[in-house]
């Protein structure tokens, strides 16, 4: 595996979202999952909308919470097309879920995975390379104050609360580290991004993984 | 300023700089400078429990099965 691997190079990752007061983390990681997943097929790198997936996912709870594996099942199980962000815009709200019709462009999946990759991150590394960013379920509680650089002590595994997206590692230098991105928007964290240590289930970055298959 | 509510997220902001001071303790110890830092931000004058209710609403249910790995010997050797 190379020592260094960013989605970003690829130009295949979206801008850093912002979820402002809306509590649907777990639909801005999946959604971007899907966007970059979409976009390593070779489409056009397309914003695609996260509150489609808040209005509708009916196994989650919109801006009240959800889980990154109930979204990916819906949208494998009803096979929706995730419209342009454009056309079904962030509200920072719930609101009723908009259909569109079968021959409005979408994105759809074909199915998903998910892992624990616990005890085995270099696992993880190979399903980043191999399938696209990976959205996990962490313990985020000590991000409140975080500025930037590599987190590496009091952020615990087993109180999974907050979904991001992991979009590469670097272990170039001497603390390895995963590449994050978070969605409360550029002022946070090192322009959106957080850095965790490989290895150590720091956060408990590699219990809940699961990513689209395109 | 002089408000009450100015008060309250002037305690909120002193009481953030005390986790700074405890979080930051960590990096100066370290000797490496890659460690993570902390301090004020968007989030500074918010009460914990406040930010974890309203940033914090992802979780895995129950009955949801997450594949478990297994480090294999391979890679282990390797």
């Amino acid at each position: 595996l190379p020592l260094r691997f960013d989605w970003r190079d690829k130009n295949v990752v979206m801008r850093v979202k912002n979820q402002m007061n809306c509590g649907a983390c777990w639909a801005f990681s999946v959604v971007g999952a899907v966007e970059s997943a979409y976009a390593i097929k070779g489409h056009q790198p397309l914003e695609l909308s996260v509150q489609q997936v808040i209005d509708c996912s009916y196994m989650d709870g919109g801006c009240n919470g959800g889980s990154t594996v109930s979204a990916l099942k819906w949208l494998n199980q009803t096979q929706t097309k995730l419209v342009h962000a454009s056309e079904y815009a962030f509200k920072a709200k719930d609101g009723f879920c908009h259909y569109f019709p079968c021959t409005e462009f979408g994105v759809s999946i074909k199915g998903y995975e998910a892992y624990d990759f616990s005890y085995c991150e270099e696992e993880m590394m190979k399903n980043l390379i191999n399938f696209g960013p990976l959205a996990v379920i962490v313990d985020a509680v000590s991000w409140q104050d975080y500025l930037g650089g590599v987190i590496q002590h009091h952020c615990s595994s087993g109180h999974p609360n907050h979904a991001v997206l992991v979009i590469g590692y670097d272990k170039t230098g001497d603390i390895p580290y995963w590449i994050v991105q978070n969605s409360w928007g550029t002022l946070w964290g090192a322009e959106g991004y957080v850095f965790i240590k490989m290895g150590e289930n720091i956060c408990g970055i590699a219990d809940f993984v699961s990513f689209p298959l395109m | 300023p002089g408000s009450q509510i100015f008060q309250e997220k002037y305690q909120l902001y002193l009481k953030s700089l005390e986790r700074h001071k405890y979080l930051n303790s960590f990096a100066y110890s370290s000797s490496t400078s890659m460690d993570a830092h902390y301090g004020i931000n968007q989030f500074s004058d918010l009460p914990v429990d406040e930010f974890i209710s309203t940033y914090l609403k992802s979780y895995p249910r129950r009955y949801q099965t997450y594949v478990k790995t297994i480090k294999s010997s391979t890679s282990e050797g390797s």
